[in-house]
C-alpha cells in the first residue's frame, strides 16, 4: 500500500509544471523515504531529478518499493481538477497498475477522486558522478527566471561566465548581443534576494536557451536558484522545495564545432 | 555554431 498526501494541492501542481514540458512520462519511484523521479528529455540533453522526502508529506505510508511510470499530460489534467488549496491524496495498492488521486476540499464537503492507468516505462538510471564544481551562484529564482527569458530574445545559446567579481550571461545572434552581469550582493535585507558565488577556478560554459528555459518552470516552487558549474561538465541547476525536497536539472554544455 | 552536446557522454549508465 501507498499512500501519500499533501495538504496542499498547489505544490504538487507546481512540481508538476516543472517537469511536463521536458518529460512526456516518467516513473516515480517510491519508498519510505519518499519519491524520487530521474528522466532524461526524449533528445538526451537534460536529465530532470526530483526528490520529495517523505518527511515533508502531511502523511506518507510506502509498505512496498513501488516504481509508477505516469504519462505527464495525463497527469497534468487529473491535477487541473484540484483547488490550490484542496487536500490532494495519492494512493496505490502494491503491484497495482493504476493510481488514486484524491482531492478533498478545505471544509471537507467535496471529495474527488481520479483513478489514472500507470505505463511500464523502459526505465535508463544514470548515475551521475560526484563534481567539486568550480564554480556554485545562488540568485533569486525570478532573476534567472527574467535573464533567460531576455537572453533567449538574443540566440540560441546563452554563455555562463562565472569569475569572483560576477556571473555574466550573454547571447548573440541576428539581432545583436546581450550581456547581463550580476555582481555578489554586498548586503541584502532579505536572503533569497542575495547573489552569491562561491569559486575555486573561473569558467565559462555554453548552455541551450530553450533548456535553460525550460528549467524556470520550477520557479514558484522556491525564492533561490543554484548553478553548479565546471568547465566540459553538465550545469546543475537546483530549486529546493522547503520542507519537502528539491528539483535538480542537469544540462549537458554546447561546444564549438 | 555549437554543438550540443549529449548528457549520456557525461553520465553513466547504472
Amino acid at each position: 500500500m501507498f499512500e501519500a498526501r499533501l495538504n496542499a494541492a498547489t505544490t504538487l501542481k507546481k512540481v508538476l509544471d516543472a517537469i511536463k514540458d521536458l518529460l512526456n512520462e516518467a516513473t516515480f519511484d517510491c519508498s519510505d523515504a519518499g519519491i524520487q523521479l530521474q528522466a532524461m528529455d526524449n533528445s538526451h540533453v537534460s536529465l530532470v531529478s526530483l526528490t520529495l522526502r517523505s518527511d515533508g508529506f502531511d502523511k506518507f505510508r510506502c509498505d512496498r518499493n513501488l516504481s509508477m511510470g505516469m504519462n505527464l499530460g495525463s497527469m497534468s489534467k487529473i491535477l487541473k481538477c484540484a483547488n490550490n488549496e484542496d487536500t490532494v491524496t495519492m494512493k496505490a495498492q502494491d503491484n497495482a497498475d493504476t493510481v488514486t488521486f484524491m482531492f478533498e476540499s478545505q471544509n471537507h464537503e467535496k471529495v474527488s477522486d481520479y483513478e489514472m492507468k500507470l505505463m511500464n516505462l523502459d526505465q535508463e538510471h544514470l548515475g551521475i558522478p560526484e563534481t567539486d564544481y568550480s564554480c556554485v551562484v545562488r540568485m533569486p529564482a525570478m532573476e534567472f527566471a527574467r535573464i533567460c527569458r531576455d537572453l533567449s530574445q538574443f540566440g540560441e545559446s546563452v554563455i555562463i561566465c562565472c569569475t569572483k567579481e560576477g556571473v555574466k550571461f550573454s547571447a548573440s545572434g541576428d539581432v545583436g548581443s546581450a550581456n547581463i552581469k550580476l555582481a555578489q550582493t554586498s548586503s541584502v535585507d532579505k536572503e533569497e534576494e542575495a547573489v552569491t558565488i562561491e569559486m575555486q577556478e573561473p569558467v565559462s560554459l555554453t548552455f541551450a536557451c530553450r533548456y535553460l528555459n525550460a528549467f524556470t518552470k520550477a520557479t514558484p516552487l522556491s525564492n533561490q536558484v543554484q548553478l553548479s558549474m565546471s568547465a566540459d561538465v553538465p550545469l546543475v541547476v537546483e530549486y529546493r522545495i522547503p520542507d519537502l525536497g528539491h528539483i535538480r536539472y542537469y544540462l549537458a554544455p554546447k561546444i564549438e564545432e | 555554431m555549437s554543438k550540443q552536446q549529449s548528457l549520456k557522454s557525461f553520465f553513466n549508465r547504472t
